[in-house]
């Protein structure tokens, strides 16, 4: 792998597509995100609308930490509750054209971050292992 | 930074020491080890025995795997099981020093890693965001 490879990557070759990408809908329960969520194995997916645009981020963290009252997870809240009201939406995003550096710097703080584009439909998700396995390729050359 | 520098960088150097690390012991219930990722806000994180032996790894994903039943999660199970028969003990592990492209290939398919001695005694965790943040450096000079 010539260096100049590395660089020339954007986050169109690095993401996963969105047709492979678990998700849920903004108003779904909290109780339909967990399932999909424990289904998946996946600790947090995107949360897209009806017409797949980008909404935020749903965990396994924020859905339990809202169920946890003083004495016990009270889980009836699981099917009052929708993915709206508990959704992290501060979270960046990429563009498909964004470089490689760009990518990088954008996963330090995030396990994956996603990918929209002008109009902010969803194209996939961008996660730090295909830029790790990238860097690793990179620094063996 | 120099490009040697990132090659004399060890696990020591990048781990996050034990006493900084938020831990559950073998024999917790289920119900202990949820309250700690909750309260903690991490996904996994590593089991210990009494003597400060790395054992495993519990996350939030194995647990609710186990309590999820056909109908409801059963929440009662979650003081009957203990972290032993649940835990991912299949986990790989480091050195103190080993160098930073060993912790870099490791972390490609673990989002963190237990760093032990010759005994088997916890001394840290090595996390995908300090080879994140040491490559971004790099990359940038
Ligand atoms: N089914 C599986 N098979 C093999 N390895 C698996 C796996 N599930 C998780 N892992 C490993 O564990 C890491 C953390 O997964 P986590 O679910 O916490 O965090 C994931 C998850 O929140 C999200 N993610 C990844 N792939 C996804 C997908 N297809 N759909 C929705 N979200 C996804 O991106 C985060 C970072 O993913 P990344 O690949 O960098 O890092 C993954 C991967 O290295
Ligand atoms: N309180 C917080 N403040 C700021 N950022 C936070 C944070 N909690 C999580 N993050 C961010 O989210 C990433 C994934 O966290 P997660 O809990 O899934 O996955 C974590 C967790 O399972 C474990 N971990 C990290 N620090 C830990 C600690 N002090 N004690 C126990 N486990 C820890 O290592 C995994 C990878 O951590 P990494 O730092 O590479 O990646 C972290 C970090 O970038």
């Amino acid at each position: 792998v010539e260096p100049i490879e590395l660089f020339d990557l954007d986050a169109e070759n690095l993401m996963i597509p969105s047709d492979k990408v678990a998700h849920v809908q903004v108003g779904n329960p909290l109780e339909h995100a967990l399932l999909v969520l424990v289904k998946s194995g996946y600790s947090a997916v995107p949360v897209l609308d009806n017409s797949f645009k980008f909404k935020g981020i749903i965990g396994k963290t924020l859905i339990l930490n809202r169920i946890l009252g003083l004495e016990r997870f009270e889980m009836e809240k699981l099917s009052e509750v929708k993915v709206s009201e508990v959704m992290n939406a501060e979270i960046p995003c990429l563009n498909k054209r964004d470089n490689f550096l760009t990518c990088l710097k954008t996963v330090i703080n995030y396990p994956f971050v996603c990918v929209i584009d002008e109009e902010g439909f969803f194209e996939g998700i961008l996660t730090r292992r295909p830029i790790l396995k990238q860097l690793n390729k990179y620094l063996h050359v």
